[in-house]
């Protein structure tokens, strides 16, 4: 090897012309590829075109009809089990994925009729106080990811984005300017200037019951948090009474939208008990800093109206932050508000139905916008704030409680990514126009299949 | 599953969580 290496003459030549310009097109064309695959692709509108993007294994997992697989799982675990083995079926369960069986609202495990019912459980009562800060957790499950949102694009794992107009979705192009979001005066409910006291159709109610604190003398509501004065609030598991109606709001409006933007359409939730919902709302409103029955500055109730509901614009001083929670299958599966806000529309994507385990958030590129979810977004005391379920293989129902029209993960070929269909909760609330929610309070949660 | 919050907040709003951390309903998240 040494005599070759130093006794082997070198022979020097030109290479020919062909070859030299072979080259320079291949080095061309893989970083064209290379970038390719960091940017974003756009289509001819200048929106992101959303695909599937990540290792070989990814797309193999790709290819399996998810969907359908998530459906008869979700049949399969909806059977009733015999009686006598249920105890041992869900506590072997719970065993495996690390339920606490002391905390599930039904001591005797043979009141679940299924796994799929066992799965949705809820609570008991109190075990899970809530925190005094401005946001707690809505779920149980492990963070994943969290941080600040820098142009518009959400970090999903270390070096890995994903656009925030995917994940929300976009206004419709021509879409009428919504409603002002404050009601200017209404005669049902008054705020006094100390904010000592409200007076809801008629009856006053301090507002330590209205938004939490010390015992009070006047009337008391479901719906209220009532916390204790050393240990927080409780759970609340408001129940919502009505029924959701949907019903497409303009016709010749929604003949006018593409079909890539999908329908509009309006569900109204109407309450059985009217004084119930205004105190419910109104403990929202004060919690919000709002101040239902004062005069409010229609220009800029709209302005702020049109800043919040797109979550692209933040007020001056503020900033836009996410956090990504995942639900692991032994978790408590329902779903509370992280906060006093008020939820104005939703948006359902229909979509894939990805594992979302850490696993494969390291891998598929898109995950959460290629899934099947429900933006749910609103307002809150600082501007905009949104909420995402994003539902997985074993997990396609994702439930709302105030939304009964919602159907997810059913039969049929989904739209395209990024296709979304909606509905406005402007009837829910008279005093917010939206569908009004304290801390903690229960908002659905994900059901198998 | 998962669930994704994107809010607007002030500046100095601040996570009183890490990366990996159990949490359950109601924990605190953050705060300003």
């Amino acid at each position: 090897i040494v005599n070759a290496w130093t006794e082997t003459p070198t022979k020097w030549y030109p290479l020919p012309l062909a070859v030299g310009a072979i080259l320079l097109v291949a080095i061309q064309y893989r970083k064209k590829v290379k970038r390719a695959r960091q940017e974003v692709e756009l289509n001819e509108d200048g929106l992101e075109v959303i695909k599937l993007r990540g290792p070989w294994h990814v797309h193999v997992i790709g290819a399996l009809p998810l969907r359908n697989m998530s459906r008869l799982w979700g049949y399969v675990n909806s059977l009733e089990l015999p009686v006598w083995i249920r105890p041992y079926g869900f506590r072997l369960y719970a065993f495996a994925f690390g339920c606490n069986l002391d905390e599930v609202e039904h001591a005797d495990l043979r009141e679940y009729p299924s796994l799929g019912a066992f799965f949705y459980r809820r609570l008991k009562p109190g075990a899970r106080p809530v925190d005094h800060a401005i946001l707690v957790s809505p779920a149980d499950g492990r963070m994943l990811h969290f941080g600040r949102i820098t142009e518009s694009r959400v970090e999903q794992v270390k070096g890995i984005t994903y656009s925030l107009d995917a994940l929300l979705g976009i206004e419709r192009p021509g879409s009428p300017a919504p409603l002002p979001v404050a009601v200017a005066h209404n005669r049902d409910m008054e705020v006094v200037d100390d904010h000592e006291f409200a007076i809801v159709n008629g009856i006053e109610y301090s507002l330590d019951q209205l938004i939490g604190g010390t015992s009070s003398s006047t009337p008391s509501s479901p719906g209220t948090r009532t916390p204790s004065s050393d240990e927080g609030s409780t759970l609340v598991n408001r129940s919502t009474s009505g029924s959701s109606t949907a019903t497409p709001s303009e016709a010749s409006d929604a003949d006018d939208v593409p079909k890539k933007f999908g329908a509009q359409t309006d569900a109204s939730v109407g309450p059985e008990n009217m004084e119930e919902t205004l105190v419910h709302d109104a403990s929202v409103a004060l919690q919000m800093g709002v101040k239902p029955a004062l005069e409010i500055d229609v220009k800029a109730a709209l302005d702020r109206r049109r800043s919040v509901t797109s979550g692209k614009h933040v007020r001056p001083g503020n900033a836009l932050f996410f956090s990504v929670i995942y639900l692991a299958p032994g978790d408590y599966h329902r779903y509370h508000s992280p906060t006093a806000w008020v939820v104005e529309k939703r948006r359902h994507f229909v979509g894939e139905l990805f594992s979302v385990s850490p696993y494969m958030a390291k891998r598929l590129e898109n995950l959460f916008v290629l899934n099947e979810r429900v933006a749910l977004l609103g307002r809150w005391k600082h501007g905009f704030f949104g909420m995402v379920p994003v539902g997985a293989t074993n997990v396609g129902s994702i439930v709302v409680n105030f939304d009964t029209e919602l159907r997810t993960n059913i039969r049929g070929r989904p739209p395209p990514p990024g296709t979304y269909t909606e509905a406005v909760y402007s009837g829910a609330s008279p005093i917010l126009r939206g569908q009004p929610l304290a801390p903690a309070e229960e908002m659905g949660g994900f059901r198998l299949g | 599953s998962t669930i994704v919050l994107v809010f607007e907040a002030p500046e100095d709003f601040e996570f009183s969580v890490h990366a990996g951390q159990k949490v359950r309903v109601g924990q605190r998240l953050g705060d300003i």
